[in-house]
């Protein structure tokens, strides 16, 4: 981990009693080298080590802790409130129906994402009901139809000749003929700066009124991350982040990028491809892994 | 970048920031960086435009494939068979259709093989492909063993004088060693259908994937062996800084690039495009 990575630096700092420019400047350059092979941005990298070397200059030492140690400790507990500081739940307070729109790129893990949700609510006692307004991709309405029948919750039947918009109302609809209490609504995959998809995006929103627009990122994106989580929060909003695959090897530091840029909690990973496989971000657990 | 700018720490800072937010990665820009400085400071590059046009050749030198490293061709084998492989929504089933498209406008004939036996509605996202390229396309009856798609798929290539087969496969992380193992049983299965095949491996790789994909390069090519590269998205804002090194470790063409989700969005990789979208 980082301590590792720290020690020869431990070493320089060793029987100081002050942590001083010099010193600091030398541990966040270690710092530095792990948030870049971790995949967070370099913007948001030189932000955090500006913020953490305020914290540690001219902090005292503490007597029996090395300096070294020390620092790791204020970058460790730093990332760890960039993060988010603790879960965050789904905002489904209040009575009566919720909405849910999922986003995001092409293949980020929308659909899949989208059942895992709707299996976990279920689980906690909600009606769900879900809606795949993807009328582009091949087989993406059938795909989100066949998690339906695995995890026992109803889907519409859309087709690819009906448009979002259409679907949308529907979906209201049939929410209320249902008596359902969360819609979920998987969405097709598009770029930040396709303006048409995004204006079709916009416009699903306004007829759903979601309480809930969870932005589903996939936790390998390297340094892009900054710029399509920023362009879909100016754009469209978001209340929360899903990051995918991080069953893989993937330090995730897209997670730092995102979390940073738009300032959205991270609410929930993807951990597998089995509707199961669904956990609670923690940001403690996050932070190990990016320090590496 | 730097249109005017004097050639100075700043504007190598400048330069660096560049490399590193196309994920070039860290080592090889660090790397790349250092050799600039020492070449400003012997004289040898004096102003910012010959700067920039050194690394930019220095670039597209490195993700040039070397033809001559190039395996012998077995791209005249008949039938070729193709597997695709890559991590989970990488553009794999798109791609096939793309390719397919490509080789039916240059006369082959074609068979779509729904080798991803896992994911819901993979065979339907493959067969509307195949239907959309017009190529044949094979799925399992039942069972969810993709070997025994391959297996079909590589007899019915042959029975039905088929030009081409590609052979999808399901999404997976390559850490996971089972996956891996039900990748190396599906090369196998081909290989002693079709002595030779597959003829070709693509690895499909998203641009906006970050260092994982110098591992994903790696481990897939360790596994069952690369041939070649398609980089996927690039119609985005991600660069896909990453095949640089990936070019130049382990010596892996990159063959195409996707430019978004219809059919004819597949391009041959073009190394000065690709390295001028950089700078841009
Ligand atoms: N290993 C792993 N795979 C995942 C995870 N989440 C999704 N996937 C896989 O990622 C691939 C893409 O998932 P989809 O749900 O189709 O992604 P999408 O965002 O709906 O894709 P588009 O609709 O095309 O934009 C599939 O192979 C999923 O099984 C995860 O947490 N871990
Ligand atoms: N913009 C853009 N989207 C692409 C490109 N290639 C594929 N996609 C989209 O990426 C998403 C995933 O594509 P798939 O072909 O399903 O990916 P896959 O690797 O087969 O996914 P799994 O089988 O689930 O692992 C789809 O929404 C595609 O339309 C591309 O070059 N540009
Ligand atoms: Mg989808
Ligand atoms: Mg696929």
């Amino acid at each position: 981990g980082l301590s590792q990575r720290f020690e020869g630096v431990v070493k320089r700092l060793q029987g100081l009693h002050k942590l001083t420019e010099e010193n600091v400047s030398d541990a966040m350059r270690e710092v530095r080298i792990a948030l870049l092979e971790a995949d967070v941005n370099i913007s948001v990298v030189k932000d955090f080590i500006a913020n953490v070397k305020s914290l540690a200059l001219g902090m005292e030492t503490i007597p029996g802790v090395q300096p070294g140690q020390q620092i790791v400790k204020i970058v460790h507990e730093n990332l760890i409130q960039v993060l988010g500081g603790d879960t965050a739940n789904l905002n489904l307070t209040g009575r009566g129906s919720t909405v849910i729109l999922m986003t995001g790129l092409q293949g980020s893990g929308k659909t899949t994402t989208t059942a895992k949700l709707a299996a976990m609510l279920k689980k906690q006692g909600y009606r769900p009901l879900m809606v795949s307004a993807d009328v582009y991709r091949p087989a993406a309405i059938e795909q989100l139809g066949v998690l339906g029948e695995q995890i026992d919750v109803p889907t519409i039947k859309t087709t690819t000749d009906m448009n979002p918009e259409e679907i949308g109302r529907a979906a209201l609809e049939e929410m209320t003929q249902l008596n359902a209490n969360v819609l979920l609504v998987d969405t097709a995959g598009r770029l930040a700066i396709d303006e048409q998809m995004m204006n079709e995006l916009s416009k699903l929103k306004d007829i759903l009124q979601p309480k809930e627009i969870l932005f589903v990122a996939d936790s390998m994106t390297g340094q892009d991350a900054v710029n399509t989580a920023r362009a879909f929060n100016e754009q469209i909003g978001m209340t929360g982040v899903i990051l995918t695959k991080m069953d893989g090897d993937i330090r995730g530091g897209a997670a730092l990028s995102i979390k940073k840029v738009t300032g959205t909690p991270i609410k929930f990973i993807g951990v597998g491809e089995k509707t199961s496989q669904f956990e609670q971000f923690h940001p403690d657990r996050i932070a190990g892994r990016i320090l590496g | 970048v730097g249109a005017h700018a004097k050639l100075d720490d700043s504007f190598m800072d400048e330069l660096e920031e560049v490399l590193l937010s196309a994920d070039v990665g860290l080592d090889l820009t660090t790397r790349i960086i250092e050799n600039l400085r020492a070449d400003v400071k012997a004289n040898l590059l004096k102003t910012v435009p010959e700067v920039i046009e050194f690394i930019k050749k220095e670039l597209e030198k490195t993700v040039t494939f070397d033809e001559e490293e190039k395996q012998p061709s077995t791209k005249n084998s008949k039938p070729l068979v193709v597997l695709v492989i890559g991590v989970n929504g990488a553009g794999k089933t798109t791609t096939i259709g793309k390719l397919s498209f490509k080789l039916k406008k240059r006369g082959k004939s074609v068979l779509l093989a729904a080798g991803d036996t896992f994911r819901a509605a993979a065979a339907d996202q493959l067969e509307t492909w195949a239907e959309r390229s017009e190529a044949d396309f094979i799925r399992s009856n039942s069972g969810s063993d993709p070997s025994a798609v391959v297996f079909d798929a590589v007899k019915l290539t042959v029975s039905r004088g088929h030009d081409v087969m590609i052979a999808d496969t399901a999404g997976r992380l390559h850490s996971k060693v089972n996956l891996m193992e039900e990748l190396k049983k599906i090369k196998r299965i081909m290989s002693r259908e079709l002595p030779g095949a597959p003829h070709e491996t693509l690895l499909v790789l998203d641009s906006t994937t970050g260092q994982n994909a110098v591992s994903q390069a790696k481990i897939f090519n360790e596994s069952i062996g690369v041939t070649g590269i398609v980089l996927t998205k690039l119609d985005g804002t991600a660069k896909g800084g990453v095949v640089i090194n990936i070019v130049d470790t382990l010596k892996l063409p990159v063959q195409f690039i996707g430019i978004g989700e219809k059919i004819d969005d597949l391009r041959p990789f073009n190394p000065k495009e690709f390295v001028a979208a950089i700078f841009e």
